[in-house]
């Protein structure tokens, strides 16, 4: 795109094509298409600055670091529809945290799912840390409990509780979700520091449905987003984090546990423009 | 709904007057916006408006006492055609036994979906058997074991490359007596070139009789990508789109049509194993109008 000798129909029609297969979304890219054609804009350099600075100013006043209580043990759920990337992520955290100097552990709270708990079982030996499960088909919320008292016994502070994924339009999951949530508030006196939806970078605008959903049924935190490994832009975060103002915490950008990082929005943007 | 807006839209038109040729164009706009609202790709959207227009004129539904009525009557006749036509089957080929592959990329539903495909070939009574060739994903193995013994359909699982664990399914299969063996395979990015190359290798070696791509039914713009490049790679035989049990609108099963000619021919809605459907294109159309 930059790389037209100006700035005419002919461009903006060849942005507009680009930001929608983005997903960046209808409504976000005639925004911003009618706001390059109100400012005059005459360079294609100049294009690109305030391209990259209508993206960035979404992102202000968004803190993007972990919420973590010290000399407390710190409860971080981690949420999301099938199949988005929630329990690498779980293992792949585990692992930036133990590297960061925190002592995590992990509740197998995915007690649905064929080999759910063999999987992050798996992850925990990977990453070297614990794991806390209980049989397939058991309460999560038991199972929540029972690795809150293991972080007690065990001094670990921040414990990532692995979910099974649900479709958000499943009113009796949401409600599921919900007790996760109040047994842990009940068991330490406080709430969990951190809700993570997990958003996969492939998915299209029926991700917003999904945020919005889960934000009612819990107090979602900050958003994971996965697999930017692919070809997906990604471009539903804008109108996420624009729309419910949740920050996005980390990325996670391929299946190895080292495939994850802290979000950056000005490497996001770069890499998220023509 | 859709047919709701565009009768405003009309309504609103004919208060000024006659209509005439370029009040097809607001219509047009706002079906564009449902299409793309709902993950259909620009390209497609693009091409399927240019063809529903180029009707509309024909018609001459800006004559019409019901436009929009009439439009949207233009707009499903040209989804259908896209979505595709009658229901298609499982092609078994003529071999003993008939090898189908499931492939597509990480959590789109592979693992499940060879289990639900299992048992509704079962319940066609066919002698089943499921092969693990995912040798990467932690307990990828074991997940299609639990969901096998859900359904009494063996699972076959020994060998240490994906190539072994067909070659010895094989043989397990024959001794069986099985009509059929589903292979799933290890969830892999269209870009991964060395992956992409081992499924080509797998599927000249032993020449499966159908390979299914499985799609996240809520995949945004880059299921076309996704779609051309596993069908450019190897000779994919059809489509399941999966998790369209949730609100997703399904856009990207009219963008992978249009851009494979592939036949959709299951779709997931659910994590159980009866979970499976037909693909029927009206239905689906009705579906992705919102
Ligand atoms: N390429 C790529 N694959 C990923 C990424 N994150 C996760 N995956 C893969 O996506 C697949 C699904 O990951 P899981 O962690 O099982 O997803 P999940 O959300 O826990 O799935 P459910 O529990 O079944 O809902 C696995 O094959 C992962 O290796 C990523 O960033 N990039
Ligand atoms: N709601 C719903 N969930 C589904 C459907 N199909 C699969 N799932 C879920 O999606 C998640 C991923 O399914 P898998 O079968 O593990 O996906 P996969 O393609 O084998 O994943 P990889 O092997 O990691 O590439 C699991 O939680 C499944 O239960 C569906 O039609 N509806
Ligand atoms: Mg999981
Ligand atoms: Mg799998």
């Amino acid at each position: 795109i930059f790389s037209f000798s100006k700035i005419d129909d002919d461009l903006l029609d060849e942005l507009e094509m680009e930001l929608i297969q983005s997903d960046l979304g209808l409504e976000l890219t005639n925004q911003l298409i009618n706001e390059i054609k109100r400012q005059k804009i005459t360079s294609t350099s100049e294009l690109r600055d305030f391209m990259f600075n209508f993206f960035l100013s979404i992102f202000n006043g968004m803190n993007s670091q972990l919420n973590i209580i010290p000399e407390k043990i710190n409860v971080f759920i981690y949420l999301g529809v099938n199949g988005t990337g929630k329990t690498s992520a779980v293992g792949k955290m585990a692992y930036y945290l133990k590297n960061m100097g925190y002592s995590p552990i992990i509740a197998a709270g995915d007690t649905f799912r064929a080999a759910a708990i063999d999987q992050i079982k798996l992850w925990g030996e990977r990453v070297g840390v614990d794991v806390i499960a209980q049989k397939e088909g058991a309460d999560p919320a038991s199972v929540v409990y029972n690795a809150i008292e293991a972080a007690k016994a065990r001094n670990k502070n921040i414990l990532l509780v692995d979910t099974a994924g649900r479709m958000h339009t499943k009113s009796n999951l949401l409600e599921e979700l919900k007790k996760i949530e109040r047994v842990v508030e009940k068991t330490l006196g406080y709430k969990a520091s951190e809700n993570l939806i997990v958003v996969d970078a492939t998915l299209g605008q029926n991700v917003i449905k999904q945020v919005e959903t889960f934000r009612n049924a819990v107090d979602l935190t900050g958003v994971i987003l996965t697999k930017l490994d692919g070809t997906a832009k990604g471009g539903v975060i804008f109108n996420i984090v624009k729309t419910f103002k949740i920050p996005v915490k980390f990325v996670s950008i391929g299946e190895d546990k080292d495939d994850f990082e802290p979000f950056d929005p000005k490497e996001f943007i770069e890499s998220f423009l023509p | 709904n859709l047919t709701g807006r565009l009768q405003d839209i009309f309504r609103r038109l004919r208060g000024k007057g006659r209509l005439s040729e370029k009040d097809i164009e607001e219509a047009l706009r706002e079906i564009r916006q449902a299409l793309l609202e709902a993950d259909a790709h620009y390209k497609v959207v693009k091409e399927l408006l240019n063809n529903v227009k180029a009707k509309a004129l024909q018609e001459e539904v800006f004559r019409s006492v019901t436009p929009a009525e009439q439009i949207i009557k233009i707009l499903y006749y040209e989804l259908i055609n896209i979505l595709g036509g009658d229901r298609s089957n499982i092609n078994l080929g003529v071999r003993k036994p008939g090898i189908i592959f499931l492939v597509g990329l990480q959590g789109s539903g592979k693992t499940t979906t060879a289990a639900k495909l299992a048992y509704r070939l079962l319940q066609e009574q066919r002698r089943v058997v499921l092969v693990g060739a995912d040798t990467f994903r932690p307990a990828a193995g074991k997940q299609l074991k639990v969901l096998g013994e859900k359904i009494k359909v063996p699972v076959y699982l020994e060998g240490k490359t994906p190539q072994e664990i067909i070659e010895g399914a094989i043989k397990f299969s024959q001794e069986k007596l099985a009509d059929v063996m589903i292979v799933d395979t290890t969830g892999r990015l269209h870009i991964d070139d060395e992956m992409m190359k081992e499924l080509e290798d797998l599927s000249k070696r032993f020449e499966p009789s159908e390979i299914l791509l499985v799609v996240d039914g809520m995949t945004g713009q880059d299921a076309v990508n996704i779609a051309e490049k596993f069908n450019e790679i190897l000779p994919i035989t059809g489509v399941i789109l999966t998790k369209l049990d949730g609100d997703a609108r399904g856009g990207a099963a009219l963008s992978i049509k249009a851009v494979t000619g592939k036949p959709i021919k299951f779709i997931g809605v659910g994590e159980k194993i009866e979970d499976l459907e037909y693909f029927y294109p009206d239905r689906f159309a009705s579906r992705i109008l919102g």
